[in-house]
């Protein structure tokens, strides 16, 4: 569930 | 309410402000050199005439470009990675969406009633496809009405921040830590509408702008509901997954 947005919370601010 | 220096009311609107910048998928000027062309009539009558799922295929496409520079924008707010994972999801479900509506002001012309899309403005008339006229109408009536508040870059960033730190979406789990976040985040607002010496009313019509989004959010999900009823397979393997996530 919310795969999507749990890594694009976990990327690394660019 | 939490007492904050000066200081750091300062502080913050800077990093709010800083995080908005970066993260407003347009600049300000890329929208000034952005030709206010207008779509032709030609070319209002291809999208009315696309089929109803390949319109609704085509703007969850582009909300979903918006989305995840909304999360782009929640990752650099001062706290925000503080918080638990799972208010950090819940926030960003119910308010992603509310900032791509608040942000929509940026790339509006009043003046057209037309909303920047794919390329070129579009007004009400293009999006007929989708079915859902009455929702697109109150979408446009919206950043019309945002538009007439002629709020700032600073202001702008501090409304988004304010809209997507509410403390009373359901499933919070650490909701005392996210109502600091967003009481601090009010006070910024205040502070830089009073050094803008902007008039008293402002604060109270962007509280009236924070119910008129949850009802255009709401509605949103009703109208996907409604579609998903009807064409499921086209959802299931068409639309972004984001988009999925956030609104299934």
């Amino acid at each position: 569930k919310h795969k999507i947005l749990h890594q694009l919370l976990q990327n690394s601010t660019s | 309410s939490p007492t904050v220096s000066l200081a750091e009311l300062d502080h913050l609107v800077q990093i709010i402000s800083k995080s908005h910048l970066e993260t407003c998928q347009y600049l300000r000027e890329e929208l000034q050199q952005m030709s206010r062309q207008n779509f032709q009539q030609d070319e209002v009558e291809s999208y009315q005439s696309k089929p109803r799922e390949a319109m609704w295929q085509l703007c969850a496409v582009k909300i979903t470009e918006a989305i995840q520079y909304v999360v782009e924008f929640a990752k650099r707010i001062d706290g925000f990675m503080d918080l638990c994972q799972n208010d950090q999801i819940v926030l960003l479900k119910a308010g992603s969406l509310e900032v791509v509506f608040v942000r929509m002001c940026r790339v509006f012309d009043s003046q057209s009633n037309s909303v920047y899309f794919d390329g070129k403005f579009a007004g009400p008339d293009v999006f007929k496809g989708l079915g859902c006229d009455d929702l697109i109408s109150s979408v446009f009536d919206f950043a019309k009405s945002m538009c007439s508040l002629h709020l700032t870059e600073d202001e702008l960033a501090l409304f988004s921040a304010f809209v997507l730190l509410s403390a009373d979406r359901s499933w919070l789990q650490e909701k005392l830590q996210v109502e600091k976040l967003q009481q601090k985040t009010q006070l910024a607002l205040q502070h830089v509408l009073q050094k803008n010496q902007r008039e008293h009313g402002v604060l109270s019509k962007l509280r009236c702008k924070v119910s008129a989004l949850r009802s255009l959010c709401s509605r949103h999900t009703e109208k996907l509901s409604a579609f998903r009823a009807v064409y499921p397979d086209i959802v299931q393997t068409h639309f972004p997954p984001l988009y999925k996530e956030l609104f299934g």
